[in-house]
């Protein structure tokens, strides 16, 4: 049951796969595990999908870990993919929501770097891939999408921690999601959890000109940020990538803007100012708390704002 | 298992732009096997860098030097690691 599994402590990724199975065991009608890809080092690359019924649904994405070492993603994940099971039918708009679409969420989008973190180098941000010619490993996830690739806000050297990688969509992690929003067709919102500068962004993240929905995703992006600190207090800056932290080529949600999906942001979760990458697990269930009603913001707009 | 014994994460505060050339200067010197938390952007917004035991010194000197402030975010690395390790295993042995 899921009421045995400590949401409050970081756990292996075998503990996190059994997990899953325990979610879709306790809501048999709503939730399902498929598996989109395979990872460079053949773990599964599994997704959960929530879903009441219906072929062909309007979908969201919501991805978690897709850098190794961002431990709280994850964690913040697991949490938020048991709220979504447990919330529907009681909370009006987590029912509302997945009474017309259905949610893909995928928790351990770099299974190869977290295992690594979790064996070797606790600090491990990249995938696990071999580089021809060079001695350095593995390549940045989320500056290998078909979006400004090759750019100057990422790196063309292995051995750099924002390793582009040889060409876009290398890596089978990428690739996985790629061939899986392209296939799904009606993915309406792509949500990328990333740790610890707490931020809410959107694209471009590889050029500086405004995306032509600038105006509302900021907007929601400044009601999400202002429902996240009702809890806690904690300040988010919000904004395009490329205004609010830097040039960024190759992300993700710029890939998926790009590629037709009109809202595309990227969080970064809660920093305490003490601990970077490091935050402690008592830190899982205020920092998931918190984010819960800015990522129901943000889907409820989209639920209310078809196209 | 790399272990990170003397690693400390300094916040290091840019105050023009010349700071963050130099620091992006200093984290191409891969000698110094320095790792950018938070990358350099802007002068205002800060930067974390991890900085391995044995280049501690060397970037200290270099921050001083050029007037970069710096606090001390993670003063042990590997402390921090150990305890969160040390978390898990006691979740792992209480029975929910």
């Amino acid at each position: 049951s899921t009421s045995t599994f400590d949401f409050a402590s970081y756990h292996t990724l075998d503990e996190i796969y059994d997990w899953m199975d325990i979610l879709v065991d306790n809501h048999p009608s709503l939730v399902s595990k498929i598996q989109i890809g395979q990872s460079y080092e053949n773990r599964p690359l599994y997704v959960l999908k929530f879903s009441t019924g219906g072929p062909n649904r309007p979908a969201i994405w919501l991805d978690t870990g897709i850098h190794a070492r961002e431990w709280i993603t994850p964690a913040t994940g697991i949490w938020t993919a048991n709220k979504i099971a447990e919330e529907y039918g009681r909370d009006p708009s987590v029912t509302a929501i997945l009474d017309s679409m259905d949610i893909f969420f995928e928790i351990v989008t770099n299974p190869d770097g977290f295992a690594f973190t979790h064996s070797n180098n606790r600090l491990w941000r990249k995938t696990r891939s071999t580089n021809t010619g060079s001695h350095c490993i593995g390549v940045d996830p989320n500056r290998n999408w078909d979006a400004g690739f090759g750019g100057s806000g990422s790196s063309s050297n292995p051995c750099s921690e924002t390793y582009r990688g040889p060409y876009a969509h290398s890596e089978r992690e990428v690739k996985a999601i790629v061939d899986f929003i392209r296939g799904h067709r009606k993915v309406k919102l792509v949500i990328s959890i990333h740790s610890y500068s707490q931020m809410l962004l959107f694209p471009y993240g590889y050029k500086t000109a405004p995306v032509p929905d600038h105006q509302e995703l900021n907007e929601l992006a400044k009601k999400a940020v202002s429902d996240l600190a009702a809890l806690y207090g904690t300040k988010y800056t919000y904004g395009s990538m490329v205004d609010t932290i830097y040039m960024a080529d190759g992300t993700s949600i710029d890939w998926a803007y790009d590629n037709g999906v009109k809202y595309a942001f990227s969080f970064e979760l809660r920093d305490t100012g003490r601990y970077g990458f490091l935050l402690p697990s008592t830190q899982i269930i205020p920092t998931a708390t918190e984010t819960w009603p800015a990522l129901l913001d943000i889907m409820v707009h989209v639920l209310e704002h078809p196209y | 298992e790399k272990l990170f014994v003397g690693d400390q994460v300094l916040h290091i505060m840019a105050s023009n732009e010349e700071h963050i050339t130099l620091l992006r200067v200093l984290g191409e010197q891969e000698e110094l096997q320095l790792d950018f938390w938070r990358h350099p952007t802007s002068p205002g917004h800060p930067v974390d860098l991890q900085v391995p035991f044995p280049s501690l010194q060397a970037v200290k000197i270099f921050l001083e030097v050029n007037n970069i402030s710096y606090s001390i975010m993670i003063e042990d690395v590997q402390e921090l690691l150990n305890e969160e390790k040390k978390t898990m295993k006691k979740s792992r042995r209480v029975e929910r």
